[in-house]
């Protein structure tokens, strides 16, 4: 309850493939250690279904945390109209103001195969700039 | 790079690729 979407867009490369990014923040008062799990799984969901590829496999690295970032990373394989595709993907969220509002973003690139997009750099390259919190206790 | 304020004092970073246009 409470989450708004504050950053859509999406960025196309011809012949090559296209990159989007999706941001939403709310509120953290029903946080839990563990709730990331089911958020990256929320998130996977809702960006698959923006790729714009039939996805023939899609594999997430374990959850990690660092630098008071949450982050999981998703590679995979699929078919678009021009052909096969490599998928990257990445969710990262970061608590962050007095009131510790989630932040929640989400970069997903699809690499036409043999170009040299470097979906894995790009993907790589989303950081947060700004002061970062630590989760809120449950 | 996108740059993009997400949050209270947070901007998102990301590199764009090379020939990209918002589409």
């Amino acid at each position: 309850p409470g989450v708004s979407v504050v950053l859509r867009k999406g960025f196309r490369v011809a012949d090559a493939g296209s990159l989007g990014i999706g941001c939403v923040r709310g509120p953290s008062d029903k946080w839990a250690p563990g709730v990331e799990e089911l958020v990256f799984a929320r998130a996977t969901s809702i960006a698959k279904g923006s790729l714009g590829v039939s996805l023939e496999r899609l594999d997430a690295r374990p959850i990690r945390s660092e630098n008071r970032v949450i982050e999981q990373r998703l590679s995979g394989e699929g078919t678009t109209g021009a052909g096969g595709s490599l998928v990257e993907m990445r969710h990262l969220l970061v608590f962050a103001g007095e009131a510790r509002e989630g932040v929640l973003c989400s970069v997903a690139c699809v690499e036409a195969r043999g170009a040299s997009l470097k979906c894995s750099e790009l993907v790589s390259s989303a950081s947060f700039q700004g002061s970062l919190m630590e989760p809120p206790p449950p | 790079p996108i740059s993009a304020e997400v949050g209270p004092e947070v901007r998102l970073l990301v590199a764009l690729p090379e020939g990209a246009r918002e589409v």
